[in-house]
């Protein structure tokens, strides 16, 4: 409880008119964003404690949890920069969902494990070259892994996600076609 | 030589081969026209008496907005999973729009920004979807995720309203979604934000949705500065968001709208982990 009460005040905080519609200066602005900020990275603490618990066979997983902060610029050094990632995706709501999940890869070719270790659909598509060149973007890779997840209802799934090298990669230049097959 | 088509096993979607932008669906073998472009309005400066375009007021030069779709470059991408057509506007202006394997809406993700200022002219940037379904000057619009609320374009319910802002006048808040009904063809067209945002109906069978404005006067409501939020590098701001568009019959849209707004607003949370293991362990 001490850890979500400053997720609780910022949202009670940014309930004020002019966080909802947008009308503090921008100084402010700033301000709730911290709020949020740190509200948020409290609760990414509690959530990290209950996968602490989670056992992965015999793999070693180093550094604990990481959270892709950056997706919303197509940027996460966790997928980026290592060849074997395991991601656990939790559904909030109530009931199953399919979702697709998409971020940035540096590889060109990948496997994708679900949780009985069946190798999964997935595609790999390049980044818009907009989003690639977009001011602030810490991030060299112009790719983007994507594969369908099937949730629980508010549970989880895990994938196993790992690189492979003895691949050829092709792409069609002509046709504007980037294949995987 | 030809236009494009995108599609998935329910849905299919027409490009102009010129222009790059969406240009119809294709439903259970009926072809819907439905196009779709970003907008600028040029925000009021406010030196006369109007008052300038600002945080709390969208006091727009002209009710005509300016359509940036004129040199429009675009790429498509097939794959196994997804479908897309990526489009560049302009440099500061971009679109990605994609059809997912099994489903049935279309998802387009835009980014916007910095929008450059350098003219001194304030801009507001609206994505805006033009069909044509026969509205009658009637949309729905969420509040705050509860009640549906009917709306009549430069009509109030409850008292005789004198439009003096024809294209203000006629914007809601969005958080959930926007729709617009075509009873004669049990037709609705829907748009699911991923984030609260301005929108209305302007004209029959067009919705569109505010999603970025730079403005550069204050508009003397309040806020005491103008809406130029400049980000750490001081080059303004680049937002990058989605619209759901769904179409279909009526009774069907109510279902599917619901939850697909409930996916939007409740994603899955992802966490990774860095992970040593070798194929044996994978096994």
């Amino acid at each position: 409880n001490d850890d979500i009460i400053f997720l609780k005040r910022a949202v009670a905080v940014l309930q004020h008119h002019d966080a909802i519609t947008g009308t503090e200066q921008e100084h402010v602005a700033k301000d709730y964003i911290k709020q949020l900020y740190f509200g948020i990275e409290k609760c990414q603490e509690i959530i990290g404690e209950s996968l602490k618990t989670l056992q992965f066979g015999n793999a070693s997983v180093d550094g604990g949890y990481k959270y892709c902060e950056n997706l919303n610029e197509s940027s996460c050094y966790v997928t980026e920069y290592n060849e074997k990632v395991i991601a656990v995706i939790y559904n909030p709501l109530g009931k199953t969902v399919k979702h697709y999940v998409r971020f940035p890869v540096y590889g060109q070719m990948y496997q994708v494990l679900n949780e009985k270790g069946t190798s999964i659909q997935h595609q790999i598509d390049p980044i818009p070259l907009p989003v690639q060149n977009l001011p602030g973007r810490k991030s060299n890779t112009w790719r983007e892994l994507l594969f369908q997840t099937e949730l629980p209802p508010l549970g989880f799934n895990t994938y196993i996600i790992r690189e492979i090298h003895d691949y050829v990669p092709v792409v069609d230049h002509n046709s504007g076609i980037f294949s995987q097959t | 030589e030809h236009d494009v088509t995108l599609g998935n096993e329910l849905l299919q979607v027409i490009i102009d081969r010129n222009s790059g932008l969406l240009k119809a669906m294709v439903l259970e073998n009926e072809t819907y026209n439905i196009r779709q472009s970003f907008y600028w309005y040029e925000g009021q400066p406010g030196f006369g008496r109007e008052k300038a375009s600002g945080a709390y007021a969208f006091n727009p030069i002209s009710n005509r907005a300016l359509d940036l779709s004129g040199n429009t470059t675009f790429r498509i991408v097939k794959g196994d999973i997804v479908e897309e057509l990526q489009q560049t506007f302009t440099p500061w202006l971009s679109q990605v729009i994609r059809i997912y394997k099994g489903v049935k809406h279309l998802e387009f993700e835009w980014v916007v920004g910095p929008i450059p200022v350098g003219d001194w002219r304030g801009k507001e940037i609206v994505s805006r979807f033009e069909s044509d379904l026969e509205s009658n000057g009637t949309f729905y619009t969420d509040s705050n995720g509860r009640e549906t609320m009917q709306r009549i374009r430069n009509f109030r319910p409850t008292w005789s309203l004198n439009v003096s802002e024809p294209v203000s006048g006629n914007y809601y808040p969005v958080t959930a979604w926007i729709y617009i009904k075509d009873p004669l063809r049990n037709l609705q067209l829907t748009i699911l934000p991923d984030r609260a945002e301005g929108a209305t109906s302007l004209y029959d069978g067009v919705l569109e949705l505010m999603v970025h404005r730079r403005l550069l006067y204050d508009d003397v409501y309040g806020v005491s500065e103008p809406l130029n939020e400049r980000g750490i590098d001081g080059k303004g701001l680049v937002v990058r968001g989605k619209h759901y568009l769904l179409l279909g019959s009526i009774d069907g849209a109510v279902l599917e709208m619901k939850d697909l707004a409930q996916r939007a607003l409740m994603k899955p949370v992802i966490t990774f982990f860095q992970a040593n293991f070798t194929d044996n362990d994978v096994e």
